[in-house]
């Protein structure tokens, strides 16, 4: 990740990704 | 709801244990900080999870970690 997409946001009863879609 | 433990997180897989986290933090920052809740919790989750496991008990420490996630936020 290069921070652009920094920080990744968590949605109640959305699967977790995390930062490895970054 | 029952608090979440160390045993209950061992059940699942990592990428579900940040997850049973979030879910369990998502509300207790939204009290607070309902616009940026999302981001915040989203920070967090980067903690180790025996850490996270404790502030979700700990009121004064998880105020503190969203406090420095919204300085980070903010710079």
């Amino acid at each position: 990740g290069s921070g652009i997409n920094w920080p990744p946001e968590f949605h109640p009863g959305v699967p977790w990704k995390g930062l490895q879609n970054i | 709801q029952e608090p979440l433990t160390v045993s209950m997180l061992a059940a699942a897989p990592p990428h579900k244990q940040k997850q049973m986290i979030g879910e369990r933090l998502y509300p207790l920052i939204y009290n607070v900080h309902t616009q940026l809740a999302g981001k915040i919790t989203g920070m967090l989750l980067e903690i180790d999870n025996s850490e996270l496991l404790f502030m979700l008990e700990s009121p004064e420490s998880l105020n503190a970690k969203v406090a420095e996630a919204l300085a980070v936020l903010h710079a």
